[in-house]
């Protein structure tokens, strides 16, 4: 179970500190997994007493759609966006000590995934490789392994059915020829580990081609602590023009699997 | 269980913090899991005067009893003046019926009674969290009877806001506290406040709203 509490002493409106907390969860703690489990309890609250706040402040807004942002002055929005810029680091921050203690965890993962498409669709592939246990598992036994990470993107609920059910009710179709979009295409795939110590990124798979993997450098990217999956559903490559392409990027935050899992797990008595 | 915190997670662990004015956290000791005879298990995060709240909440389907307590009450409070959150972790009070219900409506009646609310107040000023085993109910006359020592426990020091943050663990191996300042354009003059605890170390992958 996921429990947060998050206390300000900032003036914030009562009616907009609902719509404040949804939009820092959703790239916080909404992009978190150690084991897929989502738990009957979770819960963040999120608190501003306004103590702190002198007292001609007006109360932070947030201005989620055009209308409230023309109504609200300059100064007003310039603070909500500092404020959410605020909110949504510390939220970043808090949700990751989470996965920094996964049980048995000896690895801490940001998978990035970056999609042409939409960021549903980078989203549901960062999920799913979030969620599987064979790549969990081959980030513990320190294995390059990112046939795993295809076979977690292709089958994630979202991607893999696009394929099978009625195209025009429920994939996107390009509207100038009505041909549909899939949302991924193996061609357009690229995997890479981005190291933490900021090196050079290592290349596993490139539009669909895999690469010939230093096993070297893989293994001394692998014994690190922290590591970054880097995955382009969008690769053209450099030649292609890239137009005004826009690129969406989903983040999510997980850890490995190790056998310390399995027996915390299993000696747990209800 | 022993509790002391690994050597490679000692590096998460604030030694100092700026905490939000006019906000109080504090522990106690109620003894919800049998197990447990001596880690503090019940913690408190209140403003000494009430204000605006906000939760987020897992959609499992078989949501636990404080889950539909708290959102009921921020529904019916439309988000205002709330005093704080109790929490007690060794049982999640989920999939406990209808008594798991009243259970976690206690929890937070009991509270606000510390705050000097009349139990008869129509809705409780104060959000309830539980963590723990899924499926069994709380203790909850053990927990009544704590709640007046947790309340004389709140405090604004570094380590009133660690115990809170301790208490609320269960199979973490690290309490997780952050806090920080910050200022706004509007006025750059003024430092703001920010802290947050968490906890969670397996059945995590909220999905919540």
């Amino acid at each position: 179970t996921l429990l947060g509490i998050v206390c300000t002493d900032a003036k914030v409106d009562p009616k907009s500190m609902r719509y404040f907390l949804r939009h820092v969860t959703s790239t916080s703690f909404n992009c978190i997994s150690i084991d897929g489990d989502t738990s009957t309890n979770d819960t963040v609250n999120f608190f501003a007493n306004g103590a702190a706040a002198p007292a001609n402040a007006a109360p932070l807004r947030y201005h989620g759609d055009k209308q409230s942002r023309s109504n609200a002055s300059l100064e007003d929005q310039d603070d909500t966006r500092a404020f959410i810029k605020i909110l949504s680091k510390f939220f970043k921050d808090l949700s990751q000590l989470v996965v920094r203690d996964g049980e048995g965890a000896t690895k801490f993962v940001s998978i990035r995934v970056r999609s042409d498409l939409n960021y549903a669709t980078a989203k549901r592939a960062a999920v799913s490789i979030a969620r599987s246990a064979l790549v969990k598992t081959a980030l513990y036994g320190k294995d390059a392994n990112w046939g795993r990470i295809l076979c977690a993107i292709g089958y994630a609920p979202g991607i893999m059915d696009s394929q099978e059910l009625p195209l025009r009710n429920l994939v996107p179709t390009n509207l100038e020829n009505q041909r549909p979009i899939y949302p991924v295409k193996p061609r357009r795939t690229s995997v890479s580990f981005i190291p933490a110590d900021g090196t050079e990124e290592l290349k596993l798979l490139l539009r669909g081609e895999p690469e010939q993997v230093d096993e070297v450098r893989a293994k001394q990217i692998l014994e690190a602590e922290d590591l970054e999956i880097l995955v382009r559903l969008e690769d053209d490559g450099e030649t292609a023009p890239s137009g005004d392409k826009k690129v969406h990027e989903a983040v999510f935050w997980t850890c490995d699997f190790s056998h310390e899992y399995v027996t915390i797990n299993g000696d747990y008595r209800t | 269980a022993d509790r002391s915190i690994p050597a490679t997670k000692q590096k998460y662990i604030p030694t100092s913090g700026t905490y939000p004015k006019g906000f109080l956290a504090g522990s106690a000791f109620a003894g919800v899991k049998a197990t447990n005879t001596k880690y503090d298990d019940l913690a408190l995060v209140v403003s000494e005067a009430p204000c605006p709240a906000a939760g987020v909440f897992t959609k499992n389907v078989f949501k636990a009893a404080p889950v539909q307590t708290s959102s009921k009450f921020l529904s019916e409070r439309k988000g205002h003046g709330f005093r704080g959150v109790v929490v007690n972790s060794g049982c999640a009070n989920a999939v406990t019926g209808r008594l798991g219900l009243e259970h976690a409506a206690t929890m937070a009646r009991t509270t606000d009674q510390c705050f000097g609310s009349a139990e008869s107040d129509a809705v409780p000023s104060t959000l309830v969290m539980s963590t723990g085993v899924i499926g069994q109910r709380l203790p909850i006359d053990r927990i009544t009877n704590a709640i007046p020592k947790l309340h004389q426990s709140l405090g604004s020091s570094h380590d009133h806001w660690m115990n809170a943050a301790q208490a609320i663990c269960t199979t973490d191996t690290f309490p997780k506290l952050i806090s920080r300042t910050f200022t706004l354009p509007s006025h750059p003059g003024t430092t703001y406040s920010i802290a947050g605890m968490t906890k969670g170390a397996g059945m995590i992958h909220p999905n919540m709203a």
